[in-house]
């Protein structure tokens, strides 16, 4: 089996802690579960995480939790990828 | 006298402390577990 994030897994397959992520998803609306999942992106990143690798990579597992979660209505989140500018 | 139907409500007010609490373990956890590739 392929361990792919985008994939979606059946609840036997995943993590417990993705499974309770799961969960608490199910239990949004689903035209809530996006912004929810992109205020906890936030949070996540601002409880320290500064480098603009992790910063992206939270936000790119968050944009793909909805299809790994089989979350009905909702497939990935299009979260805005945070771009640096140029350095000069 | 029906009123006009209202989009569900998302939680504006983020609680990071309580909301999607397994959610932000899992993303702190992939983005630091993340290498190179």
């Amino acid at each position: 089996f392929e361990d792919d994030m985008e994939n979606p897994q059946s609840p036997q397959q995943r993590p417990p802690l993705l499974q309770q992520c799961c969960n608490e998803l199910h239990q949004e609306e689903p035209l809530c579960v996006c912004p929810t999942l992109k205020g906890a992106s936030k949070a996540v990143k601002q409880q320290g995480q500064q480098l603009q690798q992790v910063i992206s990579r939270i936000y790119q597992t968050a944009t793909h939790l909805p299809k790994v979660c089989n979350i009905p209505q909702v497939s990935v989140c299009p979260f805005q990828k945070t771009m640096p500018g140029p350095s000069y | 006298p029906a009123g006009p139907f209202r989009i569900p409500k998302c939680r504006k007010e983020f609680q990071q402390a309580q909301h999607l609490r397994a959610c932000q373990q899992w993303l702190h956890k992939q983005a630091m577990q993340s290498g190179s590739g």
